[in-house]
């Protein structure tokens, strides 16, 4: 009688072994050469994953070299990518997410217990076993904070040549151009009319792109938020300082203009529920500029209600938008020197820094909450288009 | 009763930059 003996097949814990010799295509097929439209469809950050299951088999065997090199190899491949496609936002938007979702694999599978509040216990049983990787997340906190610091320089570039044309010269108001000031530039500075006019559409359109990208990419919600609250910041800050610094631009209509674009920005925040980012609180140096514009500027009340309302701009920011403010007509008066005066008079106790302009260069510290995923290690495959057929499931 | 897991041995790791310069030095070396 034959009898056959049938093996339970083998339970896949989590962790993909390779052979040392393997480490560079590994690199290649998963990092430097990889993609990010290759894994459409798959699980968000998958190489960071796969990263994370390969690392734990080099634990789980004892093997601190391979950790080491693994390790190495990855961070250098990922700075290379970066490098080379230092103006690709989806790219380094990638590289963002998958290198956060690695420092968040290597905090949750620590076995450092503050880490694992929210583990199930398959989860806990796929943590590292032999090694402490502390100062590896410490280099991934580092490696983190130069690609965001990469894509804000890239979102920024993209956005940057739209700012002043869709903010303060684009006239979306209907009606609005008839009451501009007498001798108003139309279309003034570098921004002639033609390819470089933007509307705040424009603005907006790339700020969905933006948006869109990073959502798809599985970028962690509370980093998209700060990208966000960065750009606003600088839209804010080169919008105010062009004010600053153009006469044509002071006038009521311009007020007008201006608080409706923010408007139209802030409810963008809310529609892509991007409101508690701290975005909006970037711009209110330019929102009270906005008002300053369109507040009556005449008696001793009018100047208690500027000083009291233009908390966020500085006396020399408030006193030089009154100096450039521009009547809309013959029927509108000038700001008086004397109602100058009194604004400085009543603001002399204010401590206000000394420099007109924003820095428009600023950049917010960021920060990389920590965001364990419900994902079981053992719940992941490696798709057949990444050509890691030499990794074996453990 | 609960076994009490043995601790993790540290790995060291080279700072971001020190990583770049002997990367950078190793592409320096090879042809």
């Amino acid at each position: 009688r034959q009898v056959t003996v049938q093996r339970k097949e083998k339970d896949f814990q989590g962790m993909l072994e390779y052979h040392k010799e393997d480490e560079a295509a590994l690199i290649r097929n998963l990092v430097t050469d990889l993609k990010p439209q290759t894994l459409l469809g798959t699980v968000p950050c998958l190489p960071a994953y796969i990263l994370y299951m390969c690392i734990r088999h080099a634990d789980y065997t004892n093997d601190d070299l391979k950790v080491h090199s693994l390790l190495t190899s990855t961070i250098n491949g990922i700075k290379k990518v970066l490098k080379k496609h230092n103006d690709d936002f989806e790219m380094t938007t990638f590289w963002l997410s998958n290198t956060c979702r690695l420092l968040h694999c290597l905090k949750q599978y620590s076995g450092d217990e503050g880490f694992m509040t929210q583990n199930t216990a398959k989860q806990n049983e796929h943590c590292l076993k032999n090694f402490d990787l502390t100062e590896y997340r410490q280099v991934l906190s580092d490696l983190s904070i130069q690609i965001y610091q990469q894509l804000i320089k890239i979102a920024e570039g993209l956005l940057q040549p739209m700012i002043v044309s869709a903010m303060l010269e684009n006239e979306s108001i209907q009606g609005l151009s008839g009451v501009k000031p007498t001798g108003y530039r139309k279309r003034s500075s570098s921004m002639a009319d033609g390819d470089n006019a933007y509307c705040l559409e424009a603005v907006i359109r790339q700020m969905n792109s933006f948006h869109t990208v990073m959502c798809d990419q599985g970028l962690d919600p509370e980093i998209i938020q700060q990208v966000f609250k960065q750009l606003f910041y600088m839209i804010s800050a080169v919008t105010l300082n062009n004010l600053l610094l153009r006469k044509d631009a002071c006038s009521w209509s311009t007020g007008m203009q201006l608080r409706y674009n923010i408007s139209q920005l802030e409810e963008w925040l809310r529609g892509r529920n991007l409101h508690q980012s701290g975005a909006v609180q970037t711009m209110e140096p330019l929102i009270q500029a906005a008002q300053l514009l369109q507040l009556k500027k005449k008696t001793q009340e009018d100047a208690e209600a500027i000083c009291s309302l233009c908390t966020a701009l500085s006396t020399q920011q408030i006193v030089k938008i009154l100096n450039l403010y521009t009547p809309l007509n013959e029927f509108e008066e000038r700001v008086t020197v004397a109602f100058i005066r009194t604004i400085q008079a009543q603001l002399q106790e204010r401590n206000d820094p000394q420099q007109l302009l924003l820095d428009f260069k600023h950049m917010f510290p960021v920060l990389f909450p920590f965001n364990p995923s419900s994902l079981t290690m053992d719940s992941i495959h490696i798709p057949a288009c990444l050509n890691l057929e030499f990794l074996n499931e453990v | 009763s609960t076994q009490r897991p043995r601790p993790r041995v540290l790995l060291k790791a080279p700072t971001l930059a020190e990583m770049e310069e002997m990367n950078t030095s190793e592409e320096e070396e090879s042809p």
